[in-house]
């Protein structure tokens, strides 16, 4: 059988002795390209884990007395659902009325997204991105694209915040003394923003990027 | 002889001699060199020097240390025995080259081949003896590849004595068959004791001569390859009888450098070169993940 | 993590040939 090799948060790792599929593995529509991804959800808490995967070229694993080729290393991050439940949003919002949400996170090609109706706090959550009615005990929501906006405003000096205290180099490439206008600081923030705005967009359909880049 | 270090670590190369007799540093010397293994798929392969002094050879002689291969393994033990006792004129030193130094040496991303091997193998054993003091005046060697290259070679490196560089130079001259001799009985104790690093189960040590050709040399190759990592270090991965059992049992593997190789090799089509029109939409993902090397997974 | 890449995933005899080393 093929064997992964996973840099998982250290909580996880009884999970899965504690309920049988406590983790679980799933393909879900990547809310910027669409195409399906994988992810995990950690059914205990619950709790949605983006992965990504290291891939190099010429690669392997010895992992106790075997080898796996490929040499892939699967990293699995905690992520913020709304990111996935936008994309649901977004595509619901063209009919234009307020609807229930498991009315709007359907998805035939990635019959999973159901999964994301179980994630702790939702309506907390929405409330970031909807608007919301209440109809005899039943919510009703729609997509706004102004509070998303201002969210994603959140998230992208949330992201600043955190590319300054990891150290990662956001300078622009190519950069020389001689074209340093201004004041350098002015310089710096615009840059982070920049990057922090890129990697957000990472996640974000392209329109509301541009939405954003705008905004 | 004492082969402990080879014992302890056998990966490497190790070099062990005798005391250095006295009327060696005094009187003008002569000196044979040759080798033990140089052919076999298993095992180290021994370079040796003798070295007594001009007037002794007659006593050297003696001893009856003609040509080592006709010597049994018993017979040569004997007289390595016997040339011990003589050590108040006749010194000898080795180098053990083990099959893992071999290897890595010929199959390295800058080639190093055995003759070159060989030759830096023999230079080194010589300049050893004159660096313990040793008068050498003459120096005979068992000839590695084209004799008149290999004796250019060595006497514009020990341009102070006469060098002559022989076919059957140990059936020649005495300190020749002597440093044959002290090779091979080298060579015998060496894979006789052989510490494998590898802890192997079912290891039978009846690996025959360790010569190519051997039926139970290739039987026993055939039973040790792993088809991961191939062969114990005891074998010379870069002898063709070795590769050969390799590229019928053992796994393939790609290293980054042989494949960039294979990918200049390859012709690139002409049209590559145009540009492919508009790409696809699809967007790259964030520099950052780019740099890192990380991308979405998109199956297990 | 090795710099090549064995084409094969299978049982191998790590422990017996490879020993780590810094």
């Amino acid at each position: 059988a093929r064997q992964h090799v996973f840099l998982l948060p250290e909580y996880l790792k009884d999970t899965s002795k504690k309920m049988k599929s406590g983790l679980m593995f799933v393909k879900l529509a990547n809310p910027c390209s669409g195409e399906g991804v994988i992810y995990l959800f950690n059914m205990c808490l619950p709790q949605l884990f983006e992965i990504k995967v290291f891939k190099e070229k010429h690669h392997s694993w010895f992992i106790n007395q075997s080898v796996q080729s490929g040499g892939l290393l699967h990293f699995a991050t905690p992520m913020d659902p709304l990111f996935l439940l936008l994309h649901y949003l977004i595509k619901a919002d063209k009919e234009g009325k307020y609807q229930p949400l498991d009315q709007v996170v359907v998805d035939d090609e990635f019959p999973n997204c159901i999964l994301l109706l179980k994630l702790p706090e939702l309506e907390k959550l929405l409330r970031h991105v909807t608007e919301d009615k209440e109809i005899s005990n039943k919510k009703y929501y729609k997509y706004s694209k102004e509070k998303t906006l201002k969210w994603l405003e959140k998230k992208v000096s949330q992201t600043v915040a955190a590319l300054k205290t990891s150290n990662v180099n956001v300078g622009a490439r190519v950069q020389s003394a001689a074209f340093f206008s201004g004041s350098q600081v002015s310089r710096d923030k615009e840059d982070y923003v920049r990057y922090a705005y890129g990697l957000i967009s990472d996640y974000i359909p392209k329109e509301l990027s541009d939405d954003l880049s705008k905004y | 002889m004492d082969l402990s270090e080879l014992e302890r670590d056998n990966t490497g190369r190790c070099r062990l001699g005798s005391p250095v007799p006295a009327v060696c540093c005094k009187e003008p010397c002569a000196l044979g060199v040759d080798e033990a293994g140089r052919g076999p798929v298993l095992g180290p392969m021994v370079y040796a020097i003798c070295y007594c002094p001009l007037s002794r050879l007659a006593d050297l002689e003696a001893l009856k240390v003609a040509d080592s291969k006709t010597l049994s393994e018993n017979e040569r033990q004997r007289l390595f025995a016997e040339m011990e006792k003589d050590g108040d004129y006749v010194g000898w030193a080795l180098d053990v080259l083990s099959p893992n130094l071999i290897s890595t040496s010929m199959l390295g991303r800058v080639k190093y081949n055995l003759n070159s091997l060989s030759h830096d193998t023999a230079s080194g054993l010589i300049q050893f003896a004159l660096d313990q003091g040793v008068n050498v005046t003459q120096v005979f060697v068992d000839t590695v590849g084209m004799p008149e290259t290999y004796q250019a070679r060595l006497q514009k490196h020990f341009p102070g004595m006469e060098v002559t560089v022989k076919a059957k130079a140990d059936s020649l001259y005495p300190v020749v068959s002597a440093a044959s001799i002290c090779a091979k009985v080298a060579r015998d104790q060496a894979v006789k004791n052989w510490q494998f690093v590898e802890n192997l189960e079912d290891l039978d040590s009846d690996y025959g001569s360790g010569y190519p050709n051997d039926p139970k040399t290739k039987a026993w190759l055939r039973k040790h390859v792993e088809p991961v990592f191939g062969f114990p270090q005891f074998v010379r991965f870069s002898w063709s009888t070795a590769q050969a059992i390799l590229e019928k049992e053992a796994e393939g593997v790609i290293w980054e450098d042989s494949a960039a190789e294979e990918a200049q090799e390859q012709p690139r089509k002409i049209t590559s070169y145009f540009n492919q029109g508009l790409q696809t939409s699809s967007r790259l993902p964030h520099p950052y993940f780019q740099e890192c090397g990380l991308e979405a997974a998109t199956s297990l | 993590l090795l710099p090549c890449e064995v084409l094969a995933s299978r049982p191998a005899p790590v422990q017996r040939f490879f020993t780590p080393a810094v």
